[in-house]
């Protein structure tokens, strides 16, 4: 199950 | 965290570094688009609302510390120090900043991944980022002679943009979550601004002749 990649980048 | 992301955050912190350097060693600004770094510092106010709320690791905060320092400092410098400001090109940096938040901020509101505050905020900051180099790529064209530092910052910009894209096409191979769209679309449309400047970069080096773009 796929979900949202986290919003780790700058 | 894979290598191309190290390196992207590498050669942006590199880009701040160069661009700290001429305006703190040299005390000169020469070339330097206010209006793109006063774009800049919005960009991280808006993108790092989540600092303190959000913690991903020691690494990220650190970056984020030094990326919303180094901008609104260097706004502060370009606008308030006494000799720096001197050498500002006030009458040819003359790009309204109007013209691109406004636009991003239409885009934000109505193309976002969820409807909330801090989401819009963050869209608006990934849009904003795209072209906040306009103006600077304005003010180049402009400059007749472009110093060896100034060239060196943009294409470090450029790079880290780049190497921002390598980094999410390998973790779209091997990380097993859905793409954020509006970050792709946004990086790679930014990526594209500097095809223009890379081309006549890489022709200077090549030719050994100093970089100039063609008006």
């Amino acid at each position: 199950e796929k979900d949202q990649a986290p919003k780790d980048e700058l | 965290m894979n290598i191309f992301r190290l390196a992207g955050d590498m050669t942006h912190l590199a880009s701040v570094l160069v661009l700290l350097l001429k305006i703190h060693t040299i005390k000169s600004c020469a070339g330097i688009s206010l209006k793109t770094q006063e774009l800049y510092a919005l960009v991280f106010a808006t993108r790092y609302l989540d600092i303190f709320t959000n913690y991903i690791s020691f690494y990220n905060t650190i970056m984020k510390l030094i990326f919303l320092g180094s901008s609104f400092s260097i706004v502060w410098y370009i606008k308030r120090h006494k000799i720096v400001h001197r050498s500002y090109d006030k009458d040819q940096d003359t790009f309204r900043h109007w013209f691109i938040v406004l636009p991003c901020l239409v885009l934000a509101l109505l193309i976002n991944e969820r409807f909330t505050f801090k989401e819009v905020m963050w869209t608006f900051s990934l849009y904003l980022e795209a072209v906040a180099i306009l103006p600077q790529l304005v003010l180049l064209q402009r400059t007749r002679n472009i110093d060896n530092l100034t060239g060196q910052y943009v294409f470090l910009l450029g790079a880290y943009r780049a190497l921002y894209i390598l980094n999410w096409i390998y973790r779209y191979f091997t990380e097993d979550h859905y793409i954020h769209w509006i970050t792709w679309i946004a990086g790679l449309v930014q990526t594209l601004l500097y095809a223009d400047f890379f081309y006549y970069y890489f022709q200077s080096w090549k030719n050994n002749a100093k970089l100039e773009l063609p008006a």
